[in-house]
């Protein structure tokens, strides 16, 4: 699982 | 950033060039069906809505913000120029996809399977379910109607070459710096998977000059 910080992609 | 999301944020935003320019295009064919989904750019904008909840609270890269600004911004203008301005071009009688139920089925799904149970984090779970199934009423309406416009076609192969490229990416990524994540890459590849039908006829008929018609 990701960490929190994972929403770099658009 | 690699070069493969690169050139795929690119092709995302060609494709809304591509879709602004047909637009304009039609406004002079008077009276001419748009054959554009306002139902499927409706579901973009909340997409972008949904998704970008961050924008003032998660600074990425200067990239990274002008993109999102100008998503928000591109959706809800083609929605407002669909809604109000170009009204008489659009055909509610072609775009008969219920797309209630792809809304609600990406709510119930990104309430169950998400990666934390917050506010944001479910919102952006839901724009990530909803992308993968937006372009249903398109589909369906070019199903209907069982032809094309050269640009639409052109508009369509643009966004599938936006999300194939995706998928290198993430595989790129997953090599390079172990990059996973499972709800992006599971709708990632149903998003995908739903262009198939669609580059088989735009590769073996458009491409050679012919008109894009279903069989």
């Amino acid at each position: 699982q990701p960490d929190q910080n994972h929403h770099d992609e658009l | 950033m690699n070069l493969f999301r690169l050139v795929a944020d690119l092709m995302h935003l060609v494709s809304i060039f591509i879709l602004l320019l047909k637009m304009q295009k039609t406004r002079s064919v008077a009276g001419r069906c748009s054959r554009i989904s306002f139902k499927t750019q409706a579901l973009y904008a909340t997409v972008f809505l949904t998704r970008y909840t961050d924008l003032f609270a998660n600074f990425q890269s200067l990239y990274n913000t002008t993109m999102k600004v100008f998503f928000i911004a591109s959706s809800l203008y083609i929605v407002f120029l669909m809604k109000f301005k170009f009204k008489a071009t659009n055909d509610p009688r072609l775009d008969t996809f219920k797309a209630q139920y792809v809304v609600g089925g990406a709510a119930a799904l990104a309430l169950i399977v998400n990666y934390a149970f917050t506010v944001q984090e479910v919102l952006w779970t839901f724009s990530i379910y909803l992308e993968a199934v937006a372009i249903l009423p398109q589909l369906f309406m070019l199903t209907k109607t069982g032809e094309a416009e050269v640009i639409t076609t052109h508009y369509l192969f643009a966004l599938g070459t936006y999300r194939g490229l995706y998928l290198v990416n993430w595989i790129y990524r997953y090599w390079t710096e172990y990059y996973v994540d499972w709800i992006v890459w599971i709708a990632g590849a149903v998003q995908t998977g739903l262009y198939c039908d669609f580059f088989y006829i735009y590769f073996t008929k458009v491409l050679k000059g012919a008109k894009f018609e279903l069989p």
